[in-house]
């Protein structure tokens, strides 16, 4: 029996909105710890690991580990019919081969519940080491979609570059280069305006810039995006989720040609 | 692309 109830029921909206364009379908996985997932887009170049502790919620009954095979776009249409204030809560049976979603509004005048199909999924996992990274930049999470967006307007890839001077973002293409250079900045008025690079040594690896673009749809979910990079190993690119937890994206580098 | 590695070039199968 799985039973997860969590009262800002907006953010698991945020969350899947997040996910859905880069990963099709996937399996949650619900333990002790907290309801995670963990899954790769469909060329295996790119992702997702989403992990939210299960202190994080409301109330949260997991008797035993358990998978839940999702379509993701399909869990984000029953989703979207939750209000962004309403507690959504989560249920399975051991054995189920569907999940229900329940929706209340704030003042409990309006319940709503949806069932929704599970599917069988094999999925592969990743181990994932913990890394000692290179350069690691902290920044509004809202300036680095608007650099990824302004970039792809003009080249394909984004060659992210970190140095004393700050975190250099630079593209090319047909009609010409574009270089957009972020400093170290904390004489701001809110934390969450601040840029910080911490930077044991220069690095500069490039990214598809169409994944990139893809994972700032999180961009809603936090504040500030931690970019964290080392030479010749995927970059982390890493939205909290709230104070419960995180969701992070995993990006293969290009190799130069 | 060829100049694009997996995942799997960086991280091991569980």
């Amino acid at each position: 029996m799985l039973e997860l109830r969590l009262v800002q029921g907006g953010l698991l909206k945020k969350v899947l909105d997040s996910l859905k364009d880069l990963v099709n379908d996937a399996n949650f996985d619900c333990s002790a710890t907290g309801f995670s997932l963990q899954a790769m887009d469909s060329s295996h170049v790119a992702l997702v690991a989403l992990l939210l502790r299960s202190e994080g919620f409301e109330h949260y009954r997991c008797d035993r580990n358990l998978s839940l095979g999702m379509n993701l776009s399909n869990m984000a249409k029953m989703l979207k019919c939750a209000g962004n204030d309403d507690i959504v809560t989560i249920k399975a049976d051991d054995a189920a081969d569907s999940v229900t979603f329940m929706f209340e509004s704030p003042n409990q005048d309006k319940i709503a519940d949806f069932d929704m199909k599970l599917m069988d999924i094999d999925s592969e996992h990743l181990g994932i080491p913990e890394a000692e990274f290179q350069a690691i930049v902290r920044m509004p999470s809202a300036e680095f979609a608007r650099i990824c967006k302004d970039l792809s307007t003009i080249g394909d890839t984004v060659v992210i570059s970190v140095t004393k001077e700050g975190v250099k973002f630079s593209t090319r293409g047909d009609i010409g280069t574009a270089n957009i250079v972020c400093r170290h900045n904390t004489s701001v008025d809110k934390p969450e305006e601040a840029t910080i690079i911490e930077m044991e040594e220069t690095v500069s690896l490039t990214f598809a810039l169409r994944y990139m673009n893809s994972f700032t749809k999180a961009t809603p979910l936090a504040n500030q995006v931690t970019i964290s990079l080392s030479s010749d190993l995927p970059v982390v690119v890493e939205y909290k989720v709230a104070e419960m937890g995180h969701i992070r994206f995993y990006l293969a580098p290009k190799i130069e040609e | 692309a060829d100049n694009q590695p997996r995942l799997s070039a960086f991280f091991a199968l569980k």
